[in-house]
């Protein structure tokens, strides 16, 4: 069976929120590690990996490996229904059904239980190799969201060109051209290694689903490399991370 | 235009 309790309902809100836009179910993966969810979207152009380790919990209990098939707007849903800084604690049984979601404000005041269903999902598992990424860059997750936001007023295509010079997005369309380069540097804390440079369009839309981790990290790593997917990660302090991995656009 | 790829012409299903 599984218990996990966290002080804080924040976090799980966050984690559904950065997840419940790219997919709209999928199977939370619990052993004594932790738990970990990977899933594509429905049209098999992004994958969402989330991972949090078990000592991310005030307690976490895992004796037999479960797996929770899970609605996440109806887990949205459950969770709205919480204060922010109620502990929550998550139950199933082996070969569960439902799980059972339990908040208590500080000095538990008021409890409250909720029973959500759990739902037969098929698994697809992606392998994806470790290979190193060619450039590797590090920014504020807000400045990210920021660049993600103001590129799709352009065009549904951003272009992402690395070099040792920086990073430059850029963006092309009816409304005209837009181009933002960030440079390595202290004040906006931005770092940059490249080993070889990288130019790769990817689609604006599914970048600006990515950002809605921002709440939970205020760095965003983006690992890229020619001819293979972009990595978004944003940590989860040191507990583990929601990695996005986006396929990019190729010229024909 | 660039086309959208698709993330399983990268990485396989296990």
């Amino acid at each position: 069976m599984l218990e996990a309790r966290l002080s804080q309902t924040l976090l799980l809100k966050k984690v559904v929120d950065a997840l419940k836009e790219i997919i709209a179910q999928g199977t939370l993966d619990c052993s004594d590690n932790g738990l970990e969810l990977q899933s594509m979207d429905n049209s098999h152009v992004s994958l969402v990996a989330l991972s949090l380790a078990s000592d991310c919990f005030e307690k976490f209990h895992c004796d037999r490996n479960v797996s929770l098939g899970l609605d996440l707007k109806s887990l949205g849903k459950v969770l709205k229904c919480a204060n922010s800084d109620d502990a929550v604690t998550i139950k199933a049984v082996d070969r569960p059904e439902k799980i059972t979601l339990s908040f208590e404000s500080d000095g538990k005041e008021r409890t409250a239980d909720y029973e959500l269903k759990l739902l037969n999902l098929d698994q697809d598992h992606m392998e994806i190799p470790k290979k190193d990424y060619t450039c590797y860059i590090q920014l504020p997750s807000s400045e990210f969201a920021r660049i993600c936001r103001d590129m799709s007023m352009f065009d549904e295509s951003l272009t992402i060109a690395c070099s040792s010079k920086g990073i430059r997005f850029s963006a092309k369309g009816d409304l005209g051209t837009a181009n933002i380069q960030l440079n390595a540097g202290t004040a906006m804390d931005v770092s940059i290694e490249v080993q070889e440079p990288v130019t790769q369009s990817f689609a604006g839309r599914y970048l600006n689903t990515f950002t809605k981790a921002t709440p939970l990290a205020d760095r965003v790593k983006l690992y890229l490399s020619e001819e293979r997917p972009l990595l978004v990660e944003y940590p989860i302090e040191d507990y583990g991370h929601i990695r996005y991995y986006l396929a990019p656009k190729v010229n024909e | 235009t660039p086309i959208q790829n698709d993330l399983t012409e990268y990485y396989s299903l296990v």
